[in-house]
């Protein structure tokens, strides 16, 4: 429990109250708010110049509570194949997902409309990729979408959680991955947020998902309000942390942005904690942009934490982690990451000790354990490989089994840490056992790697099998990550522990406020002596002292500060607030508003108090910056606009209105391309058009706004002449000549109505209009006469009526 | 019962000489180069539009060839994964 905090932030938007996850709002109770989002955010970091994407079914940019920290370069329609990653409405809301989940990391903070994000100053982008066909192509494409620009990539989906799927990413994918911790941030490495499962109630692992099953991915699970399991939590070895989220209906609920710009307390399960996990990771980037990929886990492992999380199988790992199946190494806390980021320094690199065992089949019998061991040097023979410190450990096996639900998988380290790798799963019936399927375990971080590994395999069968049928071990591959040498001791004492937080310095200016130099009475006022034999100040001057002090100087040898009101004292420096008067030696006052100055006047600024900016072009402090300015709330200045913008808000390129010749996109000024050619959002120039369009929003064909002179218009491509089934036509309000569709079942024709020239196979054309060759074959003459007299081939609706039989018996 | 396969008139391939060779390969078996995918070199993404968009089973035709052709070193059709937001 968190005491309620006497400096409460607070927001103006609607939920601010609802957010207990965030603060306490009840002055008489105490409250839940070991995430300690809020101290992050009190100590300065709001995620600000960080960039998260979130990999969903598309985000609502322009949502109140997101518009402002949107980017549209963290986003793509993989779905689409265009840049705008908008969700496809439907009655029904289903591609709600990712909108929900962008709130929750960078909703935008006191806009008076529903939530704060947990980096409310972080860009968010989207990438909608789960509204079509999922396969691997679109998964690595996903992955690897500007991966030196996003920093962080959060997913809160994956393989069905119904407890009898195993499924994971494809090869190309695993290259995505692969390819972003390598190379994704400039080299320190992209970082993938994932969700673990949903499917407890369906007695779901999490490590039968490939995606929380790896290491590169961060998986994240959930805990109620009260430190419960929520029934849709899965348990695995893989979890790193834990945030919080829905439970049970009492249990209170997280609340985040909706589509069509709403806000929803709805349940959230784990999918909203990893976009939670990515606003802490953000929070911890701003502290220092320069941690790796690695390096945001170490973090993690560091200063996650049990606190009143339940779980009967916590344990402490022999090197003091306190881990659990469930919770990962805990609840998330904010402070201490950013605290612990901004004194990081990277890890030592990442190593890989693989160990295969022997070819041998070892059989798995029911009722009974299968322990399998390898002991390993952690490869200490080879320098590129040896792994003392350990990260992740992998296993690989390949189990042959007549039920796959039936096993249970633990690894014992040779520090004697037991990780359940499986659980069994009831409603796992598949006969395809365990192909190469890589299991991972964190419960064994920061131990040593050295000494005897034992793969432990249970096989309980839950109904009737054949006993004659037999589980087999086939090979099994150890693989150990971590470092040669200790992951902080090697940098030094910079890495203390995570909860001896650093106070943060007083503001300069606080403590400047209340010394206000009188105009009046002047410094050397005489005043009278008192006898003093000791020794001076070494700030005083050659009149000596009446005390050891500063404030004991008779005349000083720099600059007095000060008067006889509030006391004087003889200094080196001026302090912020003051300017040095060299011929007077006396620190005198800036102009309100001013920190720093070099006169009194309020043109003589150098630098701004809290609340007030500096404006370069007036050497002025202003509360608010001119147009084609922006304030830096950091460096208290005004900033000026990037050159394409007009007006921004909060960094340079993000603008707000464009110059002339340019135009918003999203939240940057791009060249208006003259007609022919179109933005290139990936070559960021202006780029040809098709030649059968005037104007176009990309270079294909299909994607003209308005034909080419000479150029038709038909169904959104511009053509030369009409296709047939089409005919050439003009359309009210628009300039160009378009093909309009000739009536249903006709060819070819003339124009609108009943104008065809040739039908479809299986018509005829009977009065220029293509009628089903299956006609009636019984018209006598008295039913033709009556066809003919009530003029039924005239009505369109009549026209199959026996019209061609009439019409040919005259 | 095992989920059956849904494949798709999609394709993964793996091409050197660049992306000029890959349209060559593409427009020779009647694809539709899409691009590189992702950050992944040599890797192209091919689009078929005469192969049913979701079907069962493989489907065999002129475009199959391309399995056999020297100048690519892996293909694979892709096929639907079922993933559920969480």
């Amino acid at each position: 429990y968190a005491r309620n905090d006497l400096n409460f932030v607070y927001f103006n938007d609607p939920k601010w109250s609802n957010m207990w996850y965030i603060h306490c709002n009840d002055k008489n109770s105490r409250c839940r708010s070991e995430m300690n989002i809020l101290a992050a955010w009190q100590r300065g970091y709001t995620g600000r110049n960080v960039v998260v994407t979130i990999l969903d079914d598309g985000i609502e940019r322009n949502h109140p509570d997101l518009a402002q920290n949107y980017d549209q370069l963290a986003s793509y329609d993989v779905n689409g194949n265009d840049y705008d990653p908008t969700p496809r409405y439907d009655s029904s809301n289903e591609n709600k997902h990712g909108t929900r989940c962008a709130g929750e990391v960078a909703a935008v903070a006191n806009n008076s409309h529903c939530i704060v994000g947990v980096a409310y100053n972080a860009r968010i982008g989207g990438i909608r990729m789960l509204d079509g066909d999922v396969t691997d192509v679109v998964e690595a494409k996903s992955l690897g979408i500007r991966p030196d620009y996003i920093d962080i990539y959060s997913a809160s989906w994956g393989p069905d959680d119904d407890g009898k799927t195993v499924d994971g990413p494809g090869p190309l994918a695993k290259q995505a991955f692969e390819m972003g911790i390598k190379k994704g941030r400039k080299g320190l490495g992209s970082i993938f947020v994932w969700a673990s499962g949903n499917g407890g109630r369906q007695g779901d692992h999490c490590s039968c998902d490939g995606y929380t099953n790896s290491i590169y991915t961060i998986s994240v699970s959930s805990s109620t309000e009260n430190g419960n399991k929520p029934w849709y939590l899965e348990v695995c070895s893989s979890t790193l942390a834990t945030t919080y989220s829905s439970g049970e209906f009492y249990d209170r609920k997280i609340v985040t942005t909706d589509l069509r710009q709403r806000c929803t307390d709805g349940h959230t399960g784990t999918s909203v904690s990893a976009p939670m996990v990515a606003g802490v990771i953000a929070l911890a980037l701003e502290a220092n942009p320069l941690i790796t990929w690695r390096d945001v886990q170490h973090l993690l492992v560091k200063t996650s934490r049990p606190v009143h999380l339940k779980a009967n199988d916590w344990k402490t790992n022999a090197a003091g982690h306190r881990v659990s199946h469930l919770y990962g190494f805990g609840l998330v806390d904010a402070e201490a990451m950013v605290v612990e980021a901004k004194k990081w320094k990277n890890v030592p690199p990442q190593h890989t000790c693989t160990k295969m065992s022997d070819r041998r089949t070892r059989y798995i019998r029911a009722d009974q354990k299968l322990n399998a061991t390898i002991t390993s040097t952690g490869c200490g023979e080879k320098a590129d490989q040896h792994v003392v410190y350990l990260e992740h450990v992998v296993v690989r096996v390949l189990i042959v089994h007549p039920r796959r639900g039936d096993l249970e998988i633990s690894l014992i380290s040779p520090s004697g840490t037991r990780s359940q790798l499986l659980a069994r799963r009831l409603f796992d019936n598949s006969n395809q056992g365990f192909r190469n399927w890589e299991f991972m375990t964190v419960h064994c971080w920061g131990e040593k790697a050295e000494g005897q590994w034992t793969l432990e395999i249970s096989d309980s069968p839950s109904q009737l099998r054949n006993p004659e049928v037999l589980g087999k071990l086939k090979e099994w591959t150890l693989i150990l990550y971590g470092t040669s040498q200790h992951p902080y001791h090697s940098h030094g004492s910079q890495h203390s522990r995570s909860r001896m937080l650093e106070i943060p310095d007083p503001s300069p200016t606080q403590d400047l406020r209340s010394p206000e130099p009188s105009q009046g009475p002047p410094e050397h006022e005489e005043e009278e002596e008192e006898e003093y034999n000791g020794t001076c100040d070494s700030e005083c001057g050659d009149q000596g002292c009446d005390g050891p002090d500063a404030d004991h100087c008779l005349n000083c040898i720099h600059f007095s500060l000060g008067n006889l009101k509030t006391g004087r004292t003889c200094v080196s420096h001026c302090p912020l607030g003051y300017f040095e008067d060299t011929e007077a030696r006396r620190c005198r006052r800036c102009h309100r508003g001013c920190e720093r100055c070099v006169g009194r006047n309020s043109n003589e600024c150098l630098s701004c108090r809290r609340g007030l900016f500096f404006y370069v072009e007036d050497n002025a402090c202003v509360e608010a910056c001119p147009a084609g300015y922006f304030a830096d709330d950091g460096q208290r200045r005004c900033m000026k606009c990037h050159e394409n913008c007009l007006t921004c808000v909060r960094d340079s390129d993000r603008c707000t209105a464009c110059n002339d010749g340019f135009r918003l996109a999203g939240m940057t000024c791009v060249p208006e391309c003259g007609n022919g050619t179109f933005f290139n959002l990936e070559e960021m120039k202006c780029s040809p058009c098709h030649m059968s369009c005037s104007t176009c929003t990309g270079p294909r064909m299909e994607e003209c706004l308005q034909c080419a002179q000479d150029f038709l218009q038909q169904d959104w491509r511009c053509v030369q002449t009409c296709s047939p089934g089409y005919y050439e036509g003009e359309a009210a309000g628009y300039p160009q000549r378009i093909c309009r569709k000739c009536e249903d079942n006709c060819l070819r024709c003339q124009g609108p109505g009943a104008s065809c020239t040739q039908c479809k196979d299986g018509y005829n054309l009977v009065s220029r209009t293509c009628i089903l060759n299956a006609t009636c074959n019984n018209a006598d003459e008295v039913f033709c006469e009556m066809v003919k007299s009530n003029r039924l081939c005239e009505k369109k609706l009549f026209r199959q009526f026996c019209c061609k039989t009439c019409l040919m018996a005259g | 019962s095992p989920s059956r396969n849904v494949f798709t008139n999609h394709w993964a391939v793996r091409i050197t000489g660049g992306r000029e060779e890959a349209d060559k390969l593409a427009s020779k078996y009647g694809f539709t180069n899409l691009g590189q995918i992702g950050g992944l070199d040599d890797h192209y993404h091919f689009h078929h539009s005469r192969v049913v968009r979701r079907s069962t089973f493989v489907t065999k035709g002129t475009h199959s060839f391309i399995h056999l052709d020297p100048k690519v070193h892996w293909i694979q059709q892709q096929v639907v994964k079922s993933r559920v937001k969480r």
